[in-house]
């Protein structure tokens, strides 16, 4: 039997929103520690690594491990039926082939279930994967917002963004054919609130390209934290990462472009 | 002029 529970739903409508346009499909790992994805998109370009602590949910029971195969569109047609106040709860039994989503309205009154079929996973099994989180040349703290925004703007130069940090700041360009276009953003020094604060913290400048269509799938995140975190070394992917409240974290592996 | 690189290539898949 397996059970996950969470007061607010929306924060799994956030969750799929991150990664509907990365993913058709992906398997759900469920163990007593909670729920992991790690799925990469078709093009083996990118790898999102999603994880969602048990302790983290209202309620939670998983009896045995499950590994489960959802189609992230129809995922996202349930969640859809969700009201933005219900709380959600997922059960499945052992070695499903259906998984349940249950709303709950918060006076009770209205229940609403429903059922999807899992798919059989035919991709090879990714394994887990393990980074250093303190091997990174430069770890950048900055508002979610800010970043979805520079994404944006700088997507209209061209087809990638070159990320330049340095111990002063971040520095995003992009060039095209009709110009180009440079933001920098330098460390603050005493932001009023923690959400707005951008820190730099290096070891080695790194600059590093990545493709805009992947930054502006990841920003799809930022309705889930105030802040998202760039760790980077030169030659190494991109981690962009984003917290779930108290609950886990999604994180984004970017290949960078390299030099022919 | 840069290509884009596969993420395969920096992990080692299980």
């Amino acid at each position: 039997m397996f059970e996950a529970r969470l007061v607010q739903s929306a924060i799994l409508k956030k969750v799929l929103d991150a990664i509907k346009d990365l993913l058709t499909e992906a398997t759900f790992e469920c163990s007593d520690s909670g729920i992991q994805v790690q799925a990469m998109d078709n093009a083996h370009v990118s790898l999102v690594s999603l994880n969602l602590r048990s302790d983290g949910f209202d309620k939670y029971r998983c009896d045995r491990n499950l590994s489960m195969g959802m189609s992230i569109a129809s995922m996202t047609k349930i969640l859809r039926c969700a009201g933005a106040e219900d709380t959600v709860t997922l059960r499945a039994v052992d070695n499903p082939e259906n998984i349940m989503f249950i709303f709950e309205s918060p006076n009770k009154e209205k229940l609403a279930e429903y059922e999807m079929k899992l798919i059989n996973m035919d991709q090879e099994h990714l394994g887990i994967i393990k980074t250093k989180e303190t091997s990174y040349s430069c770890v950048v703290k900055m508002p979610s917002q800010e970043f979805s925004r520079i994404c944006r703007d700088l997507s209209q130069f061209g087809e990638s963004i070159t990320f330049a940090c340095s111990k002063e700041g971040i520095k995003f360009s992009a060039s095209g054919d009709f110009g180009q276009a440079t933001v920098k953003l330098a460390q603050t020094a005493d932001a009023d609130k923690e959400e707005e604060a951008v820190l730099v913290t290096m070891q080695e400048p790194v600059k590093l390209t990545f493709s805009c269509r992947y930054l502006n799938c990841f920003v799809k995140a930022g309705p889930l934290c105030a802040q998202v975190q760039l760790s980077m070394s030169n030659d190494v992917p991109l981690v962009c990462e984003y917290k779930i409240g108290d609950i886990g974290h999604i994180r984004y592996y970017l290949a960078p472009k390299i030099d022919d | 002029k840069k290509t884009q690189n596969k993420i395969d290539a920096y992990f080692k898949l299980q």
